[in-house]
């Protein structure tokens, strides 16, 4: 690396006096010495990046880019893995070839005393050698990073992880730090781009209020007139990007804006500035699609398969919390088949992947939307309800089936696809009888599950707040609602059943008894998605529209029976009433696309 | 859309391997009517 235009930064210690926008500010925080190099990226595009001159100066964001390797004439398909610290990242698989070319690049946080050594770890993956370990090696990226080069990028001998020292390959990868300016450009680009809804590429005092508001400091919101003006450097009513960057980097050198990371909801520390940046920048960039290597996995045996890194997002350990950050690049989602015993990657569909995302990635959309967020969603659950129940929708059907061809097992469908005359009808589908067995039917004693789902069950409701519903708001008695709470509900058993889009959506009595009532609880339309409720800022359990009712069970007590609808699958309709006895296995109802 | 089943306190034993899974932040993918868990009240016990 260094690319021959080595040589000291000015801007990062200069203080005052220079003609751009981030160089006029003190940045106390950043006046670390760097060289400068000049990183040719495979798309043609170069940008400014950095190499450390000491150990001191190891935080920040590193940029790590696999680029490719040379797996010594041996053919193959290829994926490589970068651990670093808890995470685990992954490249896309390789055509097959013995020289795989990858280009693959993540952001990785350096921190002072953080990890400093990256295993990389390539595979070969075939149809008879899945994910095997070809070749590893370990960088020092503290010793890389400090190295003086001409390369833009340096060759690493891969090592046989069953033979000490045989070389089984090479691979070719670069590695630089970001520039701090630029990170802060590229931060207030991000929230720019997120606040500018009418994408002029300025933030009308409007735009900005809401951006200020998002932040959720009330000092800062109390005089926002102020801070607008302070901005506008130009006097010309918006805030440009360059503009942002300033405010922001000198409010956080003085009284700092953000108080805590709007996407993760992290606290941050007033003191460590930088961290706080590059904490941001990183939160931002999760899910944009900015960041080619997909990550979260634990191990890089993990990363190696496809699936895995999935059960790391959702198991809790990104380096980032829990929540939107983890959620936000799912567009698959990790569960264990009960039948088959196997781990399986459930696919969602693009176009809810996309509202998700915009809806729920960032605190800030969601926080800005509030009310909007809940017409929106509910018109859009209505609108989808419309179109669903026209005869046009019918055509849908053999889209839908073909899209979840492995999910959704027509033969056990009660009547064949002609049959539907709208999707509305294909979506509640009724199943052959018997297609269900129920477990222990004879024996009332014996709870059973109440819908095709995917499901989740803890002994107490502090559990499942420890594991799963991360909403702050969350409660039993929320829940429930005053009429149908009671105190035996207190600190309960949650059963909780996701129905996925390819689901058969009706719903049965999990156990046998009498219906009490039925309570209908008006509410928003949020997704169900764990991404809404692993998220910290999501109360989709006690906000969404749902019905309750309550059954009287010999053997259980009183169970709650809680349907909450949820974007686009927001008609709940109950096949039993008040008063009627059921016994499990019952059909009770179902879910269909409304409002 | 998703349907939650509160059972009061101690009423319900669930079964293990779905509060494994749940533990671990992993949703099961379940049918209706496959066995959720069993009563642990008295006249359950007595039933076994």
């Amino acid at each position: 690396m260094g690319h021959g235009s080595s040589k000291e930064l000015p801007e990062t210690t200069n203080t005052e006096g220079g003609s751009t926008a981030s160089s006029r500010i003190k940045r106390p925080h950043i006046s670390r010495v760097f060289r400068r190099l000049t990183v040719s990226r495979g798309n043609g595009s170069s940008s400014s990046a950095l190499k450390l001159v000491s150990a001191e100066d190891f935080a920040g964001i590193a940029l790590l880019t696999l680029i490719s390797a040379d797996m010594q004439q041996f053919k193959d398909k290829w994926l490589a893995c970068v651990s670093f610290g808890e995470q685990t990242f992954r490249t896309h698989i390789s055509d097959q070839t013995e020289k795989p070319v990858w280009n693959s690049e993540k952001k990785l946080l350096l921190e002072k005393n953080g990890p400093r050594l990256a295993r990389i770890s390539v595979f070969e993956t075939n149809r008879i050698s899945k994910n095997n370990l070809v070749g590893y090696c370990e960088i020092d990226l503290l010793e890389l990073l400090t190295q003086e080069s001409d390369s833009d990028f340096e060759v690493f001998e891969l090592f046989d992880p069953a033979a000490t020292g045989k070389v089984v390959g090479r691979i070719s990868l670069s590695c630089s730090v970001e520039d701090p300016i630029e990170t802060e450009k590229n931060f207030a680009r991000r929230i720019l781009a997120i606040m500018d809804y009418n994408e002029d590429g300025k933030l009308s005092f409007s735009e900005f209020s809401d951006l200020i508001k998002a932040f959720g400091n009330q000092v800062a919101e109390n005089k926002k007139e102020e801070l607008f003006k302070a901005a506008d450097k130009n006097g010309d009513d918006a805030v440009s990007m360059d503009e942002l960057a300033e405010l922001l980097a000198f409010q956080q050198e003085n009284e700092p804006l953000i108080n805590c990371c709007p996407v993760c909801g992290e606290i941050l520390e007033v003191s460590d500035k930088l961290n706080t940046l590059v904490h941001l920048s990183l939160c931002f960039d999760e899910g944009t699609g900015n960041q080619v290597m997909t990550g979260g996995f634990l191990t890089d045996k993990q990363a190696s398969y496809g699936w895995m890194f999935k059960l790391s997002e959702w198991a809790h350990f990104s380096s980032y919390d829990v929540g939107l950050n983890s959620g936000s690049s799912a567009s698959h989602i990790l569960v264990f088949d009960r039948k088959t015993k196997r781990l399986v990657e459930e696919l969602i569909d693009k176009k809810i992947v996309l509202s998700m995302r915009a809806i729920y990635q960032s605190k800030i959309g969601l926080h800005l939307m509030d009310k909007g967020a809940k017409e929106i969603l509910l018109s859009i659950s209505e609108k989808q309800g419309r179109e669903m129940n026209t005869t046009e929708s019918a055509g849908d059907i053999p889209k839908f089936v073909e899209f979840f061809k492995d999910q959704i097992n027509l033969a056990e469908v009660k009547y064949p696809l002609e049959h539907f005359k709208t999707f509305n009808e294909f979506f509640i589908r009724e199943l052959k009888p018997g297609t269900r067995p129920i477990a222990s039917m004879e024996r009332d004693d014996v709870a059973i599950c109440a819908a095709d789902s995917r499901l989740m069950a803890f002994k107490s409701v502090e559990d499942g707040q420890r594991f799963w519903i991360k909403g702050r708001k969350f409660s039993v008695q929320g829940l429930l609602g005053k009429e149908t709470y009671s105190s035996a509900f207190a600190d309960g058993t949650l059963v909780i059943f996701r129905l996925a889009p390819q689901d058969y959506h009706r719903f049965h009595s999990p156990v046998s008894g009498t219906i009490e009532k039925f309570v209908k609880i008006p509410g928003c339309l949020y997704t169900v998605n764990p991404i809404a409720v692993n998220s910290k800022y999501c109360n989709v359990f006690t906000e969404n529209k749902r019905e309750v009712s309550i059954i009287s069970t010999a053997h259980f007590g009183k169970v709650a029976f809680v349907a909450i609808g949820a974007t686009m699958v927001g008609s709940i309709t109950f096949s039993k009433k008040a008063g009627d006895h059921v016994k499990k296995g019952d059909e009770y109802g179902y879910f269909s696309f409304g409002g | 859309s998703t349907v939650i089943c509160v059972f009061e306190k101690d009423a319900i034993e669930i079964d293990e391997d779905l509060l494994a899974n749940s533990a671990r932040s992993l949703e099961t993918l379940v049918s209706v009517g496959m066995k959720l868990g069993v009563a642990t009240n008295k006249q359950a016990k007595v039933n076994l």
